[in-house]
């Protein structure tokens, strides 16, 4: 028996757009640690990895290991017959072909119960090695989506060059109509970290990564106020956005190498 | 020019 109940559904529904145009279907793995899934891409260029700890759901309860095979997209779709306040209450029995989906609101005068058919999924678990990163870059989220878009539409640039110095983190497009680049200073106060640009560097680097991919990772801007970006020299930089002390979404993207 | 590369080249399965 597995059962994880949500104060808000909003944080679900967060969840499922900032990836399920990335991935369509996935497996929730169901442990007494929390729930987790790994996918990439069709093109096996990034990878989405979420972890939802136990202790962000009161109460979560769950017997023995369960894998679930979800349409993410038929999921996200589900979830949006819920209010951002409601209640999820998630419930699968061991052996099940269905997820239940239970969004009872804050005054508890509506209940809604759907039952999502689950699939089989072929998934490949990716070992993700341990990596010391050369550059670890945390920004505003916002800012991080911004500089995406506005090199993306307003340059039509297909590859972003990411050069992280200690002075700044410097995002460069070369496009159809034209060039350009943002950079980011690191700021000097630390008052307000949500706010701040804080660069943790142990040697400069430069990466080219593809823009579309940045810009569809930053739909998980509303899950957190301040975004982390993780790279070393000819590894795939990682994106992470926090949740809270419950979790996190990671996106893994392998680089553009030169010839 | 700079080509993409797989992510299966750097985590293995």
């Amino acid at each position: 028996m597995f059962e994880a109940r949500l104060a808000q559904s909003n944080l679900m529904k967060k969840i499922l757009d900032a990836i399920k145009d990335l991935i369509t279907e996935a497996n929730l793995e169901i442990s007494s640690g929390g729930i987790s899934l790994q996918g990439m891409d069709s093109s096996h260029v990034s990878l989405v990895a979420l972890l939802m700890r136990s202790d962000g759901f009161s109460p979560f309860r769950c017997d023995r290991n369960l894998t679930l095979g979800v349409n993410l997209q038929a999921m996200a779709k589900l979830m949006k017959c819920a209010s951002n306040d409601d209640i999820l209450t998630m419930t699968a029995e061991d052996n099940s072909d269905t997820l239940n989906l239970q969004f009872e609101s804050p005054a508890q005068d509506k209940l809604s119960e759907f039952e999502m058919k689950l699939m089989d999924i072929d998934s490949e678990h990716l070992g993700i090695p341990e990596t010391e990163y050369d550059a670890v870059i945390r920004m505003p989220s916002s800012e991080f989506q911004r500089i995406c878009r506005d090199l993306g539409a307003g340059i039509g640039g297909e590859s972003v060059t990411i050069a992280c110095t200690k002075e700044g983190v410097k995002f460069s497009v070369t496009g159809s109509v034209g060039s350009g680049s943002i950079t980011l200073k690191q700021t000097g106060s630390v008052d307000k970290p949500a706010e701040s640009v804080v660069i943790n560097m142990a040697q400069p680097v430069t990466l080219i990564f593809a823009l579309r991919y940045l810009n569809s990772f930053a739909k998980a801007t509303p899950l957190s106020e301040s975004v982390s970006l993780s790279m070393s020299r000819e590894v795939p930089l990682v994106v992470e956005y926090k949740m809270n002390d419950t979790g996190y979404v990671r996106f893994y993207l392998a680089p553009k190498l030169e010839d | 020019g700079s080509k993409q590369a797989s992510l299966m080249s750097f985590f293995k399965k």
